[in-house]
């Protein structure tokens, strides 16, 4: 469960704002980029306490502020995969890629075959 | 079918019915096999099931199978990637040719599997790391590719002796020399790839099984970690080969 990122997340992209209506866009996009966040953690979450009382609060917090739902995020976008190296979201895990993962302990996996054809 | 094992095991199965290929802690790979002709245990693939398990904070569960004649570019929820985590799409199935060729590449776990059909039936390659393939605890089965078939499921052919002007069985269209010359077209080293391509020929009459070895062998080519042990000219358990001359 990854919420505390997204708190993490949520909390820095809202440091320097104050609420007012004058700032109420900024703190849209935020709650939009929370939202989303949380979104993704989802399935990890289901039964973390922090996790339902972020989603909470995010809903409170968009109300408070005339948020629309749909909008831009403060999430840059995410550039279209080239090949499939790139595939992994940029912010995916790194261990989320054996070989990268195992870099440090094992620059150079041994890897093995299996097959199975004909009659 | 012809099974290549981790450990570069060749062995020619009977197998019919469904049999784990690959159970660890990542992954199951189960295959359906299906007698070829009457009068013959040789059997072939018609169903592969793979299950990918759910992983950290990369994979959700899914599932991939695949049966003759529906060679799914997806797996069985409709989705082509991993689910809804961060990592998600660390698992993507990519679809080579619409209907023959799939590709699921499992890049959290390192690996890398093909599956084809050709003809009726379905190859199944794959590469994956060797810390991987050997994370499996002592409860769970069977794996072909780790052990190889059961000595009760292996067969010990050999090719037929020459017979001028008839058939090698009586199922099979093919005389040895037209197999075998069908055979080297694709296949030009005398391995065992190109003895099972003839073993098929022989065994059924049906050419598909000649592009079947020859995939077989490209995907072992690409697969492979040592370039040097591609081809295998002797099989495991084999105690008695008609054809024992030399493989090149």
């Amino acid at each position: 469960c990854r919420i505390l990122k997204c708190n993490s997340e949520y909390l820095s992209a809202t440091s320097g704002l104050h609420v007012g209506t004058e700032e109420s866009a900024e703190f849209c996009i935020a709650l939009r980029a929370y939202s989303q966040c949380t979104r993704k953690t989802a399935r990890a979450c289901r039964g973390d306490l922090a996790y339902h009382s972020a989603v909470h609060g995010i809903e409170d917090l968009m109300n408070q502020h005339n948020c629309s739902k749909v909008g831009p995020t403060q999430t840059p976008a995410r550039a279209q995969p080239t090949s499939l190296d790139c595939m992994v979201h940029s912010d995916a895990p790194e261990l989320c890629n054996y070989e990268k993962s195992l870099q440090r302990h094992a620059p150079h996996p041994n890897y093995t075959h299996c097959g199975l054809f004909g009659d | 079918p012809h099974l290549r094992t981790f450990t570069d095991d060749f062995q020619t199965c009977k197998v019919r019915g469904a049999w784990p290929l690959i159970d660890n802690n990542y992954l199951f790979v189960q295959v359906t096999n299906v007698a070829v002709v009457p009068g013959s245990s040789a059997t072939a693939t018609s169903k592969l099931t793979v299950i990918f398990k759910n992983f950290q904070e990369c994979v959700d569960q899914k599932v991939y199978q695949a049966e003759t004649d529906d060679l799914p570019a997806a797996f069985v929820d409709g989705s082509r990637n991993g689910g809804e985590k961060h990592g998600a799409n660390s698992l993507r199935v990519l679809e080579r040719v619409a209907g023959q060729h799939i590709e699921i590449h499992a890049k959290y776990i390192g690996t890398t599997i093909v599956v084809r059909q050709l003809g009726r039936y379905l190859t199944f390659a794959v590469r994956l790391p060797e810390e991987v393939a050997n994370s499996f605890e002592d409860n769970q089965g069977l794996q072909l590719c780790l052990k190889g078939c059961p000595t009760n499921e292996r067969m010990d052919w050999r090719l037929p002796q020459p017979r001028k002007g008839g058939s090698a069985a009586p199922h099979s269209a093919f005389t040895r020399e037209a197999a075998t010359a069908k055979c080297r077209e694709r296949l030009p080293v005398d391995d065992l790839y190109f003895r099972s391509c003839v073993f098929d020929l022989l065994t059924t009459g049906d050419v598909n099984f000649t592009l079947a070895a020859y995939y077989a062998f490209e995907d072992v080519k690409n697969l492979h970690s040592n370039k040097d042990k591609l081809h295998i000219y002797q099989r495991t358990a084999d105690h008695s080969e008609g054809n024992s001359a030399p493989g090149r």
